[in-house]
């Protein structure tokens, strides 16, 4: 594997963003890039990362090979990187370690560091393609807003989509709160849009303490799309240049 | 009261 990235930032975020959701992972590295699937302990949340073959340059992997990474240390790791670094990510075959390079963009410095892989026995599960109920866009630093305001007020939010807007409601022992969303287009900004496509109305209630997790992924898009339907997961994504990902699944919660 | 779902009673493993 050898796979260069203009910037250490966005590897920095990605890695920044998931680490406290996870914290042994494979990164799953072949030809077409890098990807991750991981289960937080008490499996309700699930992070998939997908790092494209074309947002590395150049990106090079001859077979398949699963680095089993800590993230606590990796983090250690990517502390000595700059932002703007130039990362390559280097691993051998059948490998021990994994070699990260950090380069300052005027190539006065060079620091390089091996992490130690572990094994790491994943179960993996199948997402099923879903066409989703609804699906609502909206900035991520609103949806940030939103959550860590909630969580103030409850444990849990009732996420309710329909054609007017999306409303988060949170109900707890000080009193109620609510927030809705209406569709609607900036011409001059279209990082500010929220954009709602439904076929069917939904309601969900999610934990806020996952959802304001999530949320750490902030930094890496300007807009975080929700995907609902009834009785199944929701899915955030934060989406990526070069149809790279990080989403997040969240297992709902039911009325008993 | 509501009832926290695990992601194994949607997606199953691979």
């Amino acid at each position: 594997l050898e796979a260069r990235l203009e910037a250490a930032d966005l590897f920095k975020k990605v890695v920044e963003a998931i680490k406290d959701l996870v914290q042994h992972c494979n990164f799953d590295c072949n030809d077409s890039g890098i990807a991750l699937q991981a289960m937080d302990n008490s499996h309700v949340a699930l992070v998939s990362m997908m790092l494209t073959a074309d947002t590395f340059t150049p990106f090079r992997c001859d077979r398949n090979i699963p680095l089993g990474i800590d993230l606590t240390s990796l983090t250690k790791v990517l502390r000595a990187a700059q932002s703007s670094d130039i990362l390559t990510i280097k691993s051998e075959d059948a490998p021990d370690v994994v070699n990260l390079v950090f380069e300052g963009k005027d190539q006065d410095r060079i620091s390089e560091y091996d992490l130690k892989l572990m094994d790491i026995d994943q179960e993996h599960l199948g997402i099923p393609d879903t066409e989703y109920a609804a699906t609502a866009s909206m900035p991520a630093a609103d949806f940030k807003r939103i959550c860590s305001d909630l969580l103030l007020i409850s444990e849990a939010v009732s996420i309710e989509c329909t054609k007017e807007g999306i409303t988060f409601k949170a109900e707890g022992d000080i009193g109620n709160g609510s927030v809705t969303l209406r569709q609607h287009s900036d011409l001059e900004n279209s990082d500010k849009n929220v954009d709602i496509s439904l076929t069917e109305p939904v309601a969900l209630s999610f934990s806020l303490k996952y959802l304001t997790g999530f949320c750490k992924a902030t930094g890496l898009s300007n807009q975080v799309r929700l995907c609902l339907s009834n009785d199944v997961p929701l899915m955030v994504e934060y989406a990526l240049a070069n149809n790279s990902y990080l989403r997040f699944y969240l297992a709902p919660k039911i009325g008993d | 009261h509501q009832y926290q779902e695990q992601l194994s009673t949607f997606f199953k493993p691979k």
